[in-house]
């Protein structure tokens, strides 16, 4: 049985939350 | 750019000592140099005042100055301490800190709180989890029906509100990250163990001894 997913675990994936982003040239 | 500029631009407002910043943070001194050159190159995007301001940070993030986004706004707000709608040097660097590999994990755990707490009541309630989701779809163009996303706020708050009274605290948000490791993910970014290498220049503006 696929496990429900979890919803902060979907919110986490937004681009907005990715500071990665800053560090890149 | 010369070393001239570089010292000066120093003087500017909002500008803190970088010993005094490393001695707040996980950073050393040279890391918060190498910081100063990363918040040069955010804040002088679009009006080069050292001041990042939202544009500046969506552009960032975004590659688009007008994209607006739940989650950078919340993240733009909280990085801003002194809540007068711009980030400073400081607030930048003690901000990114909490995104430190070394940085503790309690500090992890209430910043992403804060960040869900949409409506600062100190409580993750569930009209705010369900706001979050539809966020996130509208973000990603991803359509999934209001039931199913009913049922995924269901039972993510039947998992995280173990009292039970329809809003999450921050006891229970640390209970539930400890189930759920995968949560914190994105309060670490690596780049910030290597940020010297990535910005390498500060070497050649750096005023203090690195005290490592």
């Amino acid at each position: 049985r696929p496990t429900m997913m979890n919803a902060f675990e979907l919110i986490s994936t937004s681009q907005g939350l990715n500071l990665g982003t800053l560090f890149e040239k | 750019m010369g070393c001239y500029i570089s010292k000066r631009s120093k003087k500017l407002p909002g500008y803190e000592d970088p010993t005094v910043l490393a001695a707040e943070t996980p950073f050393t001194v040279s890391e918060v140099e190498a910081l100063y050159e990363l918040f040069k190159k955010l804040s002088s995007s679009i009006i080069n005042d050292e001041l990042i301001h939202k544009e500046e940070f969506q552009l960032a993030l975004f590659r688009n100055s007008n994209k607006r986004n739940l989650f950078a706004d919340r993240i733009f707000d909280l990085f801003d301490l002194k809540r007068n709608g711009v980030i400073e040097f400081g607030e930048f660097v003690r901000s990114l800190g909490v995104f430190h590999p070394n940085a503790p994990q309690a500090d992890k755990i209430s910043f992403a709180f804060r960040l869900y707490d949409l409506r600062h009541t100190g409580y993750i309630e569930r009209e705010e989890l369900k706001e979050m989701v539809l966020a996130l779809l509208h973000e990603s163009d991803l359509t999934i029906s209001d039931d199913f996303v009913e049922t995924i706020v269901d039972k993510t708050f039947s998992d995280a509100d173990s009292k039970g009274d329809g809003r999450i605290d921050p006891e229970e948000w640390k209970d539930f990250v400890a189930r759920n490791p995968a949560l914190l993910k994105n309060m670490t970014l690596p780049y910030l163990k290597d940020i010297t290498l990535a910005f390498p220049s500060f070497i050649m503006n750096s005023e203090a001894e690195d005290s490592e």
